[in-house]
């Protein structure tokens, strides 16, 4: 005999009830509703065969495999226990009561009235567990509770824990600060955050941690809760957990990425680093002759320029072409983009030739350098040079032909005017 | 030239014959003036000479190709002993009025260059910016050129035919120049319609007897500069009055050079 109750409330009593009961019975009510509730059962009438430890009759209240209470006889004595106005709960939704009667009764006993009712259960005052209460904000309603996360972070698909969306960051500067999400307060569970720091080729990222650092771990197996692990090129480092600082990592690569796993539990402050980035080293360059380096730094590491400029009367010469400056950069592996070139004194070239002129070298050797002179005339007497006057040129710092009336522009050879090819016939006496 | 003298070879290097065959005019569409070299490449002309002869107003220039130039000239006769020139490019000044000759002045620019020599050599210009109350009164310049030289023989056009009266050698004259005024009332007494601009200076005498003529336009009034030795083309014969050349109190008038220095300048250095 017995039943399956699955109302929200309902009453239960003993065989032939209000009547005594029959010897030899067993009967047992399984009580359930729905979860989220628990539920509450009273007794309104008891009256059982007494024995030492109920070992005759009794009403035995039991839930999930736990005995809750065991009753018999009229009133409580060392060894019988009786309801009286106690109130059962059972600690969830289910909960099941046995009446059993021996074979024998001494007296005429009437048995049990007990009545019971389903009451929602606050999951949000209640559950102490960790590993069931909600991360942030807890909700309770009738018949169950919902978690709601703080703003910035999202519910994990546990329902119960808040995650952060944390893997989009990339650093792109030759410096930055990387931390755990909310630090130096607790980091967010159930997150897997990956920062990546990108640089051109040729920097190497130097990682320093903080002092204060926090990551849950366990004494005896290696970062099994939550971990950082950076990945450097081909190298890796980690898993890093634990309450001390990993401090300074030289990845060696232009290209990292940390991830930060958190589980979902457990509450560390997390971690801080600073990062920076370190060129690769150029050997310092010799000045050229008649020339300098700008700037002079006792080490010139990726990125870095230098300008190569000539002296006062010469010129940069690269790969024969005369410019008034070169820049080299220090590259990716430490070489730089070229190698020094050469200052050479100022070389005007050779003068230009006019029409019907002639160009004399004032100097021994025919020099076009810087300050030699030059001087043009015209190779035809019918031409004269124009504009008449100094036709010096002096070769210039600006490697340029120059004279001092006329500046760069040339002199040319004009015919002579207005000057007959035959005297004027001589007076003749009249 | 009337009343002049025939130069010898050389005496002007600088005077070129400018042969004009206008074929589209027949038989008027031949005829010659002068002028004067001024670089290797080109020529300095009066505008009338080598403006296609038309009854209106309007100015077009002869055509290159109808153009022949000699330099190194002295008998005309012998024109094939000359240096011979095509002509690539005429320039006519932009305000040339074939109405009163106002800025009667022109440029040829020469096919190919001349060789210089004791027969060509060019001829100075005035120098810029010269006052343009210069050349002064009474100072004497030359005239050369192949002109009528016989005035008392009829011709029948503004300019000389070849086929009339010119002289085969090379002539020339010397005149004063004529005080400007002088120059103005002569002409304004005589013609009303006749003006003498200031673009325009007379030379000659009054008593005549010597004197530019048909043929002879285009060529070079040439003073010399004091200072330098050199002669300068500070004048172009360009017209007179209907009188006989010569004739008493009829000066002959020449467009002022030194008015158009900029405009030479301009067209001279472009090409260079």
């Amino acid at each position: 005999q017995g039943a399956n109750l699955t109302d929200m409330y309902g009453t239960l009593h003993s065989p032939n009830y209000p009547e005594s009961y029959e010897k030899e019975v067993e009967v047992t009510w399984n009580i359930s509703v729905p979860d989220g509730f628990q539920i509450k059962l009273y007794f309104i009438h008891f009256d059982l065969e007494p024995s030492y430890l109920c070992e005759y009759d009794y009403v035995k209240v039991e839930a999930e495999q736990e005995v809750l209470a065991t009753f018999c006889g009229r009133e409580e004595t060392d060894t019988e226990q009786v309801p009286g106005d106690q109130v059962i709960t059972s600690p969830r939704n289910v909960l099941s009561v046995t009446f059993r009667s021996d074979f024998s009764n001494e007296e005429r006993f009437s048995g049990f009235e007990a009545h019971y009712s389903a009451v929602d259960v606050d999951e949000c005052r209640d559950r102490n567990d960790e590993d069931l209460a909600c991360d942030h904000y807890c909700h309770n309603y009738i018949g169950g509770y919902y978690c709601s996360c703080r703003y910035g972070y999202v519910l994990h698909s546990d329902n119960r824990t808040c995650r952060v969306e944390c893997s989009d960051s990339v650093f792109t500067e030759r410096t930055g600060v990387l931390s755990s999400s909310d630090y130096p307060r607790s980091y967010p569970k159930s997150s897997d955050c990956l920062y990546r720091i990108e640089l051109e080729e040729g920097f190497q990222v130097n990682l320093e941690f903080d002092d204060t650092f926090d990551i849950e771990d366990h004494p005896e197996v290696t970062c099994p809760y939550d971990y950082i692990k950076i990945q450097a090129g081909q190298r890796e480092f980690g898993p890093l957990c634990g309450d001390r600082s990993p401090g300074r990592i030289q990845t060696g690569s232009n290209s990292v990425q940390i991830l930060f796993h958190s589980d979902n539990s457990g509450e560390n402050v997390g971690w801080r680093l600073s990062y920076t980035a370190v060129g690769s080293q150029c050997q310092v360059l010799q000045p050229p002759e008649n020339g300098q380096l700008e700037p002079v730094q006792p080490q010139y590491t990726f990125k870095d320029h230098v300008l190569v400029t000539c002296n006062h009367g010469y010129k940069v010469f690269k790969d024969d072409e005369e410019l008034e400056h070169y820049q080299i950069v220090c590259e990716k592996g430490g070489s730089w983009s070229s190698t020094v070139p050469t200052c050479k004194m100022v070389d005007c070239g050779a003068p230009e030739e006019i029409e019907n002129g002639t160009v004399t070298f004032e100097g021994p050797s025919n020099s076009t350098l810087l300050g030699s002179r030059i001087q043009y005339s015209c190779t035809n007497p019918l031409h004269h040079l124009y504009p008449s006057g100094n036709s010096t040129y002096t070769c210039t710092e600006a490697g340029v032909w120059t004279s001092e009336e006329l500046g760069t522009k040339l002199p040319s050879c004009q015919p002579v005017c207005g000057e007959p090819g035959q005297a004027f016939p001589a007076l003749q006496k009249r | 030239i009337v009343g002049g003298r025939s130069a010898v070879p050389g005496l002007f290097p600088w005077q070129a014959l400018l042969m004009v065959e206008d074929v589209s005019r027949v038989p008027e569409g031949r005829w010659f003036g002068s002028g004067a070299l001024l670089s290797e490449s080109w020529v300095l002309t009066a505008a009338h000479v080598l403006r296609s002869h038309r009854r209106d107003a309007s100015v077009v220039p002869v055509s290159p190709e109808h153009i022949r130039v000699y330099l190194g000239l002295h008998d005309i006769r012998t024109k094939h002993l000359a240096v011979n020139r095509t002509v690539e490019r005429v320039l006519l000044h932009p305000r040339f009025d074939p109405r009163n000759y106002n800025n009667d002045i022109a440029l040829v620019k020469l096919s190919q260059r001349v060789d210089l020599s004791g027969l060509a050599l060019p001829v100075c210009l005035p120098p810029p910016g010269q006052d343009s109350s210069l050349p002064l009164p009474n100072t004497l310049g030359l005239v050369a050129g192949w002109g009528i030289s016989n005035p008392n023989v009829s011709t029948d056009d503004t300019t000389a035919s070849d086929l009339g009266d010119r002289s085969d050698v090379l002539q020339y004259v010397k005149l004063p120049v004529v005080d400007q005024e002088e120059c103005r009332s002569s002409y304004a007494s005589r013609y009303r319609k006749y003006n003498i601009t200031e673009n325009m200076f007379c030379a000659g005498y009054y008593e005549g007897g010597r004197d530019t003529c048909l043929g002879d336009s285009g060529g070079a009034f040439v003073m010399e500069d004091p200072h330098t030795g050199r002669w300068v083309a500070q004048g172009l014969v360009s017209w007179g009055g209907p009188e006989k050349c010569g004739s008493q109190r009829v000066y002959g008038v020449y467009t002022r050079v030194s008015n158009y220095m900029p405009w030479l300048q301009n067209h001279l250095d472009s090409d260079s």
